[in-house]
């Protein structure tokens, strides 16, 4: 298009410097780039229409099938390294993995938490996606408050087991994403109740489903919530389990312990239990920033592109020379570099604290949690009113699905919920301030 | 806060500023400073803490109030100020990433883009607090909503370069307004015509119900 030539030629830097120095450390821009056109290379993404067309269930299929295909490629192609694992598989899928969950909570949680013979048992298997696995938290009725979760897990002596169950309606485990139709494995976190004791919130792996048929076990309610305002595949679910029996071993041991006699030791620090929590709240900083970057992109380009109204000398104007568009298009884009620059030093302090020893980890913890909550509240609000006003911008084309728009927005209004409500985290950090 | 008060080493670099003393600025002759910009949002953070932090000491001085009582009592102040520490975390962070590049002309552009940011997020919706901390006079207020307009017209030649900068392929956007190549009327047709209900020239509902209406 001549219009977008003619702005490329007026550009004053060098983009691909400041390509390489905006992603400097952890976009890793080379491979990044490698990474997606690999993926975006395979024939699979000729053989259906775009998803805007899809029905949920054909959405849902094209998705999976999508999924797999892209673990089989990134096995071929010897991607190991978690993060480039992740840039390809969302690249491969437009970014609606449908084993995200399971690669950024389930298998974390295992590492983290498993004893040395847990690891052995379950990693290699949810590795190779022999089990598919999410992580079950949120119920029905309790949010963000977790120490008033319902669901209970009971020590029974003669059977050296659990019994695993949501004693009302509103300890339903609900919203947990991948849960709804994907996942045969959870972790499940529950009350445990031994020798008669509450002893407090802990996780237990809890197989859902037949891994032949896919069925729900005995004892197992399983299926999708209602439908979201986006995340058509975000897979969804609810669960309520009544006294499902578990081995006493599926619990996860490593910071808590419950031997033969149902003896309770603690071993580590509850607080690592949200560890995981933590390192999926900064990588959505990042998310949140690369999406206002996108709707950014998508809204100066095409106000390069259209032409409206006319000036005094009878010729149409090209939208981006409008005082007025530029009031609402420039702050999206200086904020995107703010936030993306920001992420950078979030993920420099998170990655400094998380090379520390244990007891250290534990000190500097309390920082990087409010930092993370503070700046995930900030990415996803400010964000998502700033991608509205990139669809505004555009007329009414931005408000076609097509325009990539609508979808960036509607992920980034669910962020503002998701992982904490955005006024809850604020409070986390003013809480640290306060102590501070 | 009271650590600071205590003279006391502070854990994170990221409250750091709390231990400034520095109140007075000459805004108007710092205004092409940038660092100008981080040190005013970090001014106002510190006064807002140090205020609220005397406040509480006086509530708990005054009262029988629990702690939980007066957070919750106070819940919606507390959260301004959680928002204007991460604003401050965030001017800081962008601020110190970019005084490090090393090439000139890109250097120059990131300058613009963090004053328009630092601009911007201060006329949003804060300048409240910083009146009220006599940080910025209404004058300066003034000024900088020149500035704003001057920095958008400075931005204008390289919007399009700034955002091909973030390296988007097209598949990764998935957007027929904002491919690269511009041809967004193509693209839109395009897509239009993919769509299933065209598939057929007359849709089935128009035989199954509205067909026999036009008989009648």
């Amino acid at each position: 298009n001549v219009h977008l030539l003619r702005e490329r030629q007026k550009t004053t830097f060098d983009i691909e410097k400041l390509t390489q120095f905006i992603y400097s450390d952890y976009f890793e821009v080379d491979a990044r780039r490698k990474l997606s056109r690999q993926a975006y290379d395979h024939p699979i993404h000729d053989t259906h229409l775009p998803l805007e067309y899809l029905d949920s269930n054909d959405y849902y299929e094209t998705l999976v099938r999508k999924s797999i295909i892209a673990t089989d490629e990134a096995e071929k192609l010897g991607i190991s390294d978690s993060k480039h694992l992740m840039w390809y598989l969302g690249a491969f899928t437009e970014e609606r993995v449908a084993f995200s969950l399971h690669l950024r909570m389930f298998v974390p949680t295992i590492v983290m938490m498993a004893t040395d013979e847990q690891y052995q048992q379950y990693l290699e298997l949810a590795k190779k996606f022999k089990i598919i696995g999410t992580y079950c938290q949120t119920e029905l009725g309790h949010g963000s408050d977790l120490r008033r979760l319902e669901t209970i897990a009971v020590f029974e002596h003669s059977s050296d087991s659990f019994i695993i169950d949501t004693p009302t309606i509103t300890a339903t485990k609900f919203w947990p994403g991948y849960l709804g139709r994907t996942a045969n494995y959870v972790i499940l976190m529950a009350q445990l109740y031994t020798n008669g004791k509450n002893c407090g919130l802990q996780p237990f792996l809890v197989q859902i489903r037949d891994f032949n048929t896919h069925e729900p076990l005995p004892g197992i309610e399983v299926g999708e919530i209602s439908g979201r305002l986006a995340h058509e595949a975000g897979d969804n679910g609810y669960l309520r389990l009544t006294n499902v029996r578990i081995p006493r071993n599926q619990m996860l041991m490593r910071l808590a312990n419950v031997d033969r006699n149902g003896n309770f030791t603690r071993l580590g620090d509850s607080r690592l239990v949200y560890a995981t929590m933590l390192t999926m709240r900064v990588s959505l900083c990042a998310y949140n920033a690369i999406l206002l970057a996108r709707a950014t992109t998508i809204a100066i380009r095409y106000s390069a592109v259209r032409y409206q109204g006319q000036n005094d000398k009878g010729n149409e104007m090209q939208i981006l020379d409008y005082p007025l568009q530029q009031d609402k298009l420039f702050p999206c884009l200086a904020t995107s570099y703010a936030f993306i620059c920001s992420f950078s030093r979030l993920n420099q302090i998170y990655e400094n604290v998380m090379a520390s020893k244990p007891d250290e980890i534990l000190q500097q913890l309390p920082d990087i949690h409010s930092l993370s909550a503070g700046l995930k509240a900030m990415t996803s609000s400010i964000s998502e009113r700033m991608s509205q006003i990139c669809r505004l911008s555009c007329g009414g084309h931005g408000y076609l699905i097509s325009s990539g728009l609508v979808g960036i927005r509607l992920i980034l209004d669910a962020g503002c919920t998701y992982e904490g409500d955005n006024s809850v985290l604020l409070q986390q950090t003013a809480k640290y301030l306060l102590k501070m | 806060y009271q650590q600071c008060e205590n003279g006391e080493e502070l854990i994170s670099p990221t409250v750091a500023y709390l231990k400034e003393t520095a109140t007075i600025f000459s805004p108007i002759s710092n205004i092409s400073n940038l660092e100008y910009y981080c040190k005013i949002f970090e001014l106002r953070a510190r006064r807002l803490i140090k205020d609220m932090y005397t406040k509480l000491l006086e509530i708990a001085a005054s009262t029988s109030q629990s702690p939980y009582e007066t957070f919750l009592e106070n819940s919606i102040e507390l959260v301004h100020i959680a928002r204007c520490h991460m604003e401050t975390f965030i001017i800081r962070s962008f601020y110190d990433k970019i005084k490090v590049t090393s090439d000139s002309s890109v250097q120059n552009i990131l300058n613009q883009l963090f004053e328009l940011f630092a601009v911007y997020t201060l006329l949003q919706n804060q300048t409240y607090d910083f009146v009220k901390f006599t940080i910025l006079s209404a004058d300066t207020i003034e000024l900088l909503k020149k500035r704003y307009q001057q920095l958008c017209t400075k931005i204008r030649p390289n919007a399009v370069g700034l955002v091909d900068a973030f390296d988007f392929h097209d598949k990764e956007l998935n957007s027929v307004l904002g491919q690269y190549d511009g041809d967004v009327y193509e693209a839109l047709l395009e897509r239009a015509r993919l769509n299933p209900s065209n598939k057929t020239k007359i849709h089935p509902a128009w035989n199954n119900n509205l067909l026999s209406l036009m008989k009648e």
